[in-house]
């Protein structure tokens, strides 16, 4: 599994 | 961040800015949904609920707190300032906007990346932007012709997520594993929606007319 990403765009 | 991104980010910030600009100078909102207005800060309220317990960098948490800034006002003007609540026309504005959030949240709770609180209100979010342009497209083919200013809003409003669509076609062929299917379709039909009206702003703008949309 892809780690936990971040929402990073608005 | 990638010069997409970045180009998406600042051209919708210019368009809030205008708009607010707009309303604050002439005290006026003619032209103006509130209808859609609304549906925006319901669309930042429920995408930055996480500004509190999720730290990005500076620059994302205040764009989100100008984004979250500005909608609001803009709100609060249209409904509760003295001058401007005077300038708004309710009864042009009649797009039951309710009857939009109803299926996005119904869309959201079926359709997902994780069933959570937060991920299923994201969600929502994407999907109600996408529609949340609806009532003021709606009140513009009804007022037929919009002054430069609302014009400007619109077409900027539009474009930003033109260039974000550029963004994830640059992420998802620059980063493994970046790939996100129901931000990429929301943002597409999003942009598909502002399509007729680019039309008619670019002919408006060669043929150098006041921007008037066919009945």
């Amino acid at each position: 599994r892809p780690s936990q990403i971040k929402k990073d765009e608005l | 961040m990638n010069i997409f991104r970045l180009a998406g980010d600042m051209t919708h910030l210019a368009s809030v800015l205008v708009l607010l600009l707009k309303i604050h100078t002439i005290k006026s909102c003619a032209g103006v949904s509130l209808k859609t207005q609304e549906l925006y800060a319901i669309v930042f309220a429920t995408r930055y609920l996480d500004i509190l317990t999720s730290f990005v960098s500076i620059y994302n948490t205040l764009m989100k707190l100008i984004f979250l800034g500005s909608s609001f006002s803009i709100v609060w003007y249209m409904k509760y300032h003295k001058t401007v609540r005077r300038t708004y026309d309710r009864d042009q504005d009649t797009f039951r906007h309710w009857f939009l959030m109803l299926p996005c949240l119904l869309l959201a709770l079926l359709i997902h990346e994780k069933f959570t609180f937060f991920e299923v209100l994201w969600t929502f979010s994407l999907y109600l932007e996408a529609v949340a342009i609806l009532p003021q497209l709606v009140l513009l083919q009804r007022t037929r012709n919009i002054d430069n200013l609302t014009g400007q809003y619109i077409f900027l409003l539009g474009g930003y997520r033109g260039f974000y669509i550029l963004n994830w076609i640059y992420r998802y062929f620059t980063e493994p594993h970046y790939v996100h299917w129901i931000t990429w379709i929301a943002g597409l039909v999003q942009t598909l929606l502002y399509a007729d009206f680019f039309y008619y702003y670019f002919l408006s703008w060669k043929n150098n007319k006041k921007l008037q949309l066919p009945a």
